[in-house]
């Protein structure tokens, strides 16, 4: 546990009131560990303790507390700093339809968090359109159908064809429908697939989406940073959904997107039923990720 | 008198990042260069060259530790009907990876029948379904939320009368931490041994490469409530993750690994070789 392995780090320190150099690195030696063992990157985390660090040193102790509960009690600050802006929405359209591309790893939760914001835009009192676009998968479609059927919301899909092709008419058809929010199912793509990368850039070229979002699973490694990076750099990513969030990854990976890409953490999946996605917290991340 | 003979910082820094970039975790880098500094001389701890060489021994070591005569393959046992369960946490690749074992298996002469016992998530059924056309086996399923244990029990008594001589259960995934469900899979377990021997003689945990040091948990956890799990199939090595928390899984469970999923495609199974993962790893 990491508030007592600082302790005994201070454990010499009772009674004085700064922070000397040396007492900090080693203090963040325990905090680089932590934030290891809790995926976040590598090189995020010599950047973020370098940061941290520079405060540390020095800093009075804040009153009530004990040198290492001030240690975390900054790391905590600058982590939750660093993980940015409480509230995220989803950005509207100022001309309808608004459209929503969710892109992502093989696996990663896509289909799932489609039907779980089609259902939040819904209770909102808007009017969505899912679309079934990822025409690799076996049983894509069906998952994507079974889905709506269960919220009451309509899936557009045009079977095997052309994913762009299906999400440029699904746009069409929606203009024509009335639905004001068009959420489009990617198939799990790796970053480093040329081809199928390409495919995305196409169908943003051609829908001119109003936000594309990454799906990623809290689980994700040290890899974390190379899948958003490369996602924002070829594709540009507007925020990110952080999925399977109610098992017990630490979630590093949340920290390491964040970093690399700056963009924001929107929502957080926190299970399996459609019900389950919630606003991301900043705090509660911090917290989680210091274990 | 010379102090503590250790490799050099900037060697020791140089190899922590490039294992914990690969997820092999923090204490386990810092358990491989402990041994290092024990195993190596003085003056070839400051050859980069010996000392990488002696790192990826190390590893290697860790990955072979569970790799015994005992593990168990279709190949070394006689029991019929063979039951191999598939088992995970979601999304991880475990309908595809059964999938792939199916045609291997097929092309090996053996006739498996996949069981469709993830009745739960939706489509799974059909997704199953469709794979077993691709891969040209029989298939036992339900009605989307019905009981998986009546699909396991209905899949053993297909083999057993004679339908085939190898039944491969797909579960859904499920996260470790969630008791009802992992009280479920331990259910799913039991049944499968009713009217097969010795049944499931395999079960494989699925983990994504691209996971970090959760997996450790999972496969802890899978363990536990499975009394026991036979090995791993470690998922997407085609991505840029390198799957490196393995390493620490075999150093705590003694698992071995035993394939490792390269691509969405039928054919995308290879069997798993250490010393090139290792080479990978490091590289
Ligand atoms: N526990 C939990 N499971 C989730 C969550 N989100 C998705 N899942 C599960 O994760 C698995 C994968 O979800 P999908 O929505 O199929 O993932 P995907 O990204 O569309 O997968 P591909 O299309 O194959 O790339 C399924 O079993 C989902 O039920 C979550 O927040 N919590
Ligand atoms: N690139 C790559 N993708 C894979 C691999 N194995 C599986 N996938 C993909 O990962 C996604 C999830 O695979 P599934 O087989 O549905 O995973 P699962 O564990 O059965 O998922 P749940 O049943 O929902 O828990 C699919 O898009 C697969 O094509 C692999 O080795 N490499
Ligand atoms: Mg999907
Ligand atoms: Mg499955």
């Amino acid at each position: 546990n990491l508030t007592l392995r600082l302790q005994s780090v201070f454990q010499k320190l009772k009674g004085k009131g700064t922070l000397s150099e040396q007492d900090v690195s080693r203090a963040m030696r325990e905090i680089r560990r932590a934030l290891l063992q809790a995926d976040v990157n590598f090189k995020v985390v010599k950047d973020f303790i370098a940061e941290v660090e520079t405060e540390a040193v020095g800093s009075d102790v804040f009153s009530g507390l004990n040198p290492g509960q001030h240690v975390i009690k900054l790391v905590n600050q600058h982590l939750i700093k660093l993980l940015g802006e409480k509230v995220s929405k989803l950005k509207v359209a100022s001309k309808p339809p608004t459209t929503v591309m969710l892109v992502g790893l093989q696996g990663s939760g896509k289909t799932t968090a489609c039907a779980k914001l089609a259902r939040l835009i819904k209770q909102a009192h808007r009017f969505p359109l899912l679309v079934a676009a990822d025409v690799y998968r076996p049983a894509a479609i069906d998952q994507l159908e079974k889905l709506g059927a269960k919220l009451e919301i309509e899936v557009f899909s045009r079977g095997k064809q052309d994913p762009v092709k299906t999400a440029t008419e699904a746009v069409d058809y929606s203009r024509q429908k009335g639905w004001d929010t068009v959420i489009i199912d990617t198939a799990g793509r790796l970053h480093i697939d040329e081809e199928l990368m390409n495919e995305l850039k196409m169908m943003k070229q051609k829908v001119e989406p109003t936000e594309i979002l990454l799906i990623a699973d809290a689980m994700t490694g040290q890899d974390a940073v190379n899948i958003a990076s490369s996602f924002d750099e070829q594709l540009g990513i507007d925020g990110v959904i952080l999925t399977k969030m109610d098992g017990d990854a630490r979630g590093g990976a949340a920290l390491s997107i964040r970093a690399v890409t700056g963009k924001p953490i929107k929502f957080v999946g926190m299970g399996e039923k459609l019900e389950m996605i919630e606003q991301f917290h900043p705090d509660r991340m911090a917290s989680r990720i210091l274990g | 008198f010379l102090g503590a003979k250790k490799m050099s910082p900037e060697l020791l820094e140089e190899l922590e990042e490039a294992l914990i970039l690969a997820d092999v975790g923090f204490d386990t880098v810092e358990k491989i260069v402990a041994k290092v500094n024990e195993d190596l001389q003085r003056k070839e701890l400051s050859r980069p060259d010996v000392v990488k060489n002696s790192v990826k021994e190390a590893i290697v070591e860790i990955l072979s530790s569970g790799v015994t005569p005992n593990v168990p393959s279709i190949e070394n046992t006689k029991q019929r009907p063979y039951v191999s369960l598939i088992v995970g946490v979601n999304g991880t690749g475990k309908t595809t990876t059964i999938a792939k074992l199916a045609h291997r298996y097929k092309q090996m002469r053996f006739t498996p029948i996949l069981a469709a016992a993830d009745t739960f998530r939706a489509a799974a059924i059909e997704q199953l379904t469709i794979w077993a056309e691709r891969a040209g086996v029989d298939i036992i399923a339900h009605k989307e939320g019905g009981s998986p244990a009546a699909v396991v029990f209905d899949a053993v008594a297909a083999a057993n009368s004679g339908k085939g001589e190898m039944v491969i259960v797909d579960t859904a995934g499920r996260l470790h931490t969630k008791k009802n469900l992992m009280a479920e899979l331990a259910k799913i377990r039991r049944v499968a041994a009713t009217n097969a021997e010795g049944a499931p003689h395999e079960i494989l945990l699925v983990l994504d490469a691209t996971s970090g040091q959760n997996a450790i948990s999972q496969a802890r956890q899978f363990s536990e409530w499975l009394e026991g799990l036979t090995g791993i199939v470690l998922t997407k090595i085609d991505g840029t993750a390198k799957g490196g928390v393995v390493v620490t899984i075999a150093d705590e469970l003694s698992l071995p690994i035993l394939f490792l999923g390269t691509g969405e495609k039928i054919e995308d199974l290879v069997r798993f070789d250490a010393r090139a993962f290792v080479n990978a790893l490091i590289e």
